[in-house]
């Protein structure tokens, strides 16, 4: 085999060459930091304030981008069972569901350390016909699409950076 | 004889090759657990650059949330229109730095640019079928796409490239080891009227050179034509982070100092080199394209990913 | 829902998810 990397096309002997070509601008452009910063993930959002702060800010949150929720149960007052309207233009009004459901939950990870955790919960359509039963089979039951979700946590976690 | 018999062995391989990639489907390419970036159209094209190069990755597909689908791909032609608006409207620096992803197709069309195509195809469909397609597109991805079960709103599962289909190829086909014969024989090196440049060439001049001839790379060449290194569509994305877009009239050879380090090389081989060999080196390694050079290291031709993919498909 | 921090104005959320017999990590990066 003849393949071969072509030396002058290597990073640091390409900068050596040009370098030692005397061009003035070579010396002042630096190369691309590529820091592979992994990124660091955490589930849900963490807060050290008081739970029931905590659990105003969500509901003032969830009031301002005109999310509904059901009245929480006196045993848990720590579980928001949010349905939040995601209306998008339907192609040939085709009956898709709109009303995404989320169940946010808040708890304690440690001596004020708090973590709300966001679930997605299905959906339901505001006009109320009922869904079509998934008629798949189990297996391809997971073809579900994370996104909406993921925007309208996106939408929360924003009012809640903005009012805080 | 041995010829005839290295011909035949190349055409069963060929048929065998074919044959695995008509019974499998693109999911079957998709590894057990994996990850995909979207971005919102509403981000910032500078936010979504610090993102690719954040996750070392040059493109990704794009999600509409006010339509609640997925609006195309973010690639480095999208950088590369960027710039050549920049170039033709220098006093517009600000309307490019709040640019939005969603302001994209704007930028093409002000440029005159030809639309990236939006082919995708579904998961379970037979690979082979993202292969045929997989030529065609202009993007050279191809996403794959399915229906949320509950919503019947289109999920992107993942993006195809060529690169990933030669490696599924090269690593579950053991027919490539009997694609012995020379590539100079197969006619599929482009050669003739190459794009190429020179160290001291504008690097806006080298742009628009990848532009115009819908390639992903230009050859730079010394006074005797040897190959000294290649200036590749990817590499806007580090010219544009240096915000060097005030200097565009830097040469090709000053913006190759925005490479980071890690950058493997530039892949050549000769023409006596064999397919099997080369889909060898993509097994083993993230290769761009070969470059096609003789003894002396002066430059015959490209021999593209798409290339080797179209002769696997199409060839003999 | 997994979240990383705000880098850049920019926001970063995450779901893992099954698809068929695989699974997926879709991340989504928004503005803040």
């Amino acid at each position: 085999s003849t393949v071969a990397i072509l030396p002058t096309s290597l990073p640091q002997i390409h900068r050596a060459n040009l370098l030692a070509s005397g061009l003035p601008t070579a010396a002042s452009i630096s190369p691309l930091v590529n820091k592979k910063s992994k990124t660091k993930w955490h589930f849900g959002i963490r807060s050290r304030s008081y739970p029931l702060d905590v659990m105003g800010e969500i509901y003032i949150a969830l009031k301002n981008l005109g999310a509904e929720w059901a009245k929480p149960s006196e045993e848990d007052l720590w579980t928001i069972r949010v349905r939040w309207k995601y209306d998008v233009s339907q192609k040939n009004n085709e009956v898709v569901p709109d009303l995404m459901k989320i169940v946010i939950q808040l708890f304690q990870i440690e001596t004020n350390n708090y973590l709300v955790d966001f679930k997605f919960d299905g959906w339901e359509n505001s006009r109320g016909i009922p869904l079509p039963l998934s008629k798949i089979t189990d297996d391809e039951m997971c073809t579900f699409s994370a996104y909406p979700f993921l925007h309208l946590t996106t939408r929360l976690i924003m009012e809640l950076a903005v009012n805080s | 004889d041995s010829i005839e018999a290295l011909d035949m062995e190349q055409k069963l391989s060929l048929t065998a090759i074919r044959q695995f990639l008509k019974s499998k489907t693109s999911y079957d390419v998709l590894p057990v657990s994996f990850r995909l970036i979207v971005l919102d159209t509403s981000l910032l094209v500078k936010k979504a650059l610090n993102v690719l190069l954040q996750n070392n990755i040059v493109s990704a597909p794009l999600w509409d949330a006010k339509t609640s689908r997925f609006a195309g791909l973010l690639t480095s032609d999208d950088f590369i229109n960027v710039i050549q608006y920049y170039f033709s409207n220098p006093d517009k620096f600000d309307l490019v730095d709040k640019l939005q992803l969603g302001g994209l197709r704007d930028i093409e069309r002000a440029i005159g640019a030809v639309p990236l195509d939006t082919e995708s195809i579904h998961p379970s469909r037979p690979l082979y079928e993202a292969c045929v397609m997989m030529l065609n597109s202009r993007s050279r991805r191809i996403p794959l796409i399915d229906q949320d079960e509950e919503t019947s709103r289109e999920i992107v599962v993942s993006v195809l490239t060529q690169y990933r289909i030669l490696k599924f190829i090269a690593l579950n086909c053991r027919e490539t080891h009997f694609l012995k014969k020379p590539i100079s024989e197969l006619n599929i090196i482009a050669k003739g009227n190459l794009r190429s440049c020179q160290m001291s060439t504008p690097v806006i001049d080298v742009i628009q050179l990848l532009s115009q001839g819908n390639v992903s790379s230009i050859p730079i060449v010394d006074d005797d034509g040897r190959l000294i290194n290649v200036y590749e569509a990817v590499d806007v994305l580090g010219l544009i982070k240096g915000g060097i877009y005030n200097d565009l009239s830097l040469s090709v050879g000053e913006a190759l100092m925005r490479r980071s380090d890690d950058f493997e090389g530039v892949y050549t081989c000769t023409e006596h080199d064999k397919l099997s060999t080369l889909l060898d080196t993509t097994r083993k390694s993230s290769v761009h394209r070969f470059f096609v050079v003789d003894q002396s290291g002066k430059l015959e031709g490209v021999l593209s990913l798409g290339d080797i993919l179209r002769y696997i498909l199409l060839g003999e | 829902l997994a979240t990383s921090s705000i880098k850049h104005n920019t926001l970063c959320v995450a779901s893992i998810v099954r698809y068929k017999r695989k699974y997926v990590t879709q991340i989504l990066y928004a503005p803040l």
